[in-house]
């Protein structure tokens, strides 16, 4: 069964793109078949990968919008066997205005990915922070959602956020959405508060919930202007161990 | 001459809260008189100065939507001497299409503001992280951006992103709007990517608007859980000095 997941969190700069990007390398790398969308006008995740966003004729934009029937003229493949990627480019922040007048504009990233499903194990979906039509789509097209969150005194409240907003999902448009994962990232064993929010997500969500965590690790933020997956770009890096292990974790869920 | 900054930056968890909240907490323990205004939906400066957003009757929605004329019913006195604060709550999220609709909706926050002008000598405005009307309500309401930037890849973009926003803004809402500086934040010397970013912006952006930068200090992550600015909560600490610093460089700018 192919596995659809969201990478979502309100909180801005919380470790969705770096999550969505070395997440998706990992599992490729142990060989699953896995699609990578980027659904954030920024591009961070398609620039991480080593996809410049204005070269890309064909990207999630022309799909959401139809001008582009056919997904296989936009999914690219990256540096990465099995993993390929939808890229996003500015121009997608349009698409928040030019969707809202269309009737089903909530399942249009659904109907694309109806398209390419059969072929991966994985479809992972990176998402933009601000919370409109592109983050609704991503939330009604797959059945999971993981939450990486920075250990800091903001992402709780900002997982109840989400949990709300979830729980309006499922009153029609995604009854089996839910949350399946809380990864904390950005760990920093010196800091007291990463002890004390591990235990505060433990307590509030059970430990079943919260994944493997991320440590700090420099070589995370120097990968993406490099263009390449933390396992390309420092394969002995904590990063990617990280990575690896909340892969295998991901794996087995 | 009262100045108005608005804190600014479209990549998420850059540092624009904790340098609202702690810039504005040193101006005013350096007897400049300082009103805060939190414009995100997500109240975390609201939150970081001890203040429950829902304990709130009138914060700036409120004010944004002419259910309360007075902004003096709405300023709030913190625990700080000299700085006052105008709060946010999750409702204000509601303002986003609620005003859509309304002629001037682009100048409700410059109005709000004329009507407290002269008191204060420092007015700092928190922006939400997606750009919609609340952001563009408070590029209209002021004179200059501050950027806080963390030292990694994906910002040089984002700054770049935020200074074709100001370019459209000064055609014709606000002519006199610019970016009066860049601050590094969360700098760790560990990381070379940090010098390497810091170049990159000053040779990009000019030395003189780069700002005295703020260091990774456990102590910032920490504060907002006691509702107190680093000032109160470890005025020893690394980021209260850092912050003091940056308050002497803005003063003398
Ligand atoms: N574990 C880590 N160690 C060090 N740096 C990290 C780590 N995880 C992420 N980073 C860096 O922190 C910054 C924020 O991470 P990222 O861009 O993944 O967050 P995001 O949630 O996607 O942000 P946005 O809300 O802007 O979409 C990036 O520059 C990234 O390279
Ligand atoms: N210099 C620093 N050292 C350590 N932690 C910091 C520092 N600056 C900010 N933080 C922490 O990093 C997280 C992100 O910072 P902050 O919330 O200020 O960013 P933001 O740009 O306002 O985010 P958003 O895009 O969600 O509004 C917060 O938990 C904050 O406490
Ligand atoms: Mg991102
Ligand atoms: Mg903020």
């Amino acid at each position: 069964t192919d596995r659809r997941i969201v990478i979502a969190n309100r909180k801005g700069g919380s470790g969705k793109t770096t999550t969505a990007v070395n997440l998706s390398a990992a599992l490729a790398i142990s060989a699953q078949k896995v699609l990578l969308v980027d659904m954030d006008p920024q591009a961070n995740a398609t620039i991480h990968l080593g996809v410049k966003p204005d070269s890309t004729k064909s990207t999630i934009y022309e799909l959401a919008l139809g001008m582009e029937p056919n997904v296989e003229n936009v999914v690219i493949k990256t540096r990465v066997d099995r993993l390929d990627l939808i890229p996003a480019a500015p121009r997608l922040a349009g698409a928040e205005l030019e969707l809202a007048g269309l009737a089903g504009r909530e399942l249009r990233l659904r109907e694309i990915l109806a398209g390419v499903d059969k072929e991966y194990d994985y479809v992972i979906v990176d998402c933009p922070v601000s919370f409109g039509l592109l983050a609704l789509n991503a939330l009604v097209a797959c059945d999971e959602v993981m939450v990486p969150a920075q250990t800091h005194h903001f992402s709780v409240v900002a997982i109840e956020q989400l949990s709300d907003i979830i729980d309006l999902v499922n009153e029609d448009l995604n009854p089996d959405l839910r949350i399946s994962g809380i990864i904390p990232t950005m760990c920093d064993r010196r800091m007291k508060l990463t002890g004390t929010l591990i235990e505060k997500m433990e307590s509030k969500y059970g430990r079943n919930l919260v994944r493997p965590r991320i440590r700090l690790d420099a070589k995370l933020a120097e990968a993406p202007s490099r263009g390449k997956p933390i396992q390309l770009y420092a394969p002995k890096s904590n990063g990617a161990y990280d990575y690896t292990v909340l892969a295998d974790d991901v794996r087995v869920m």
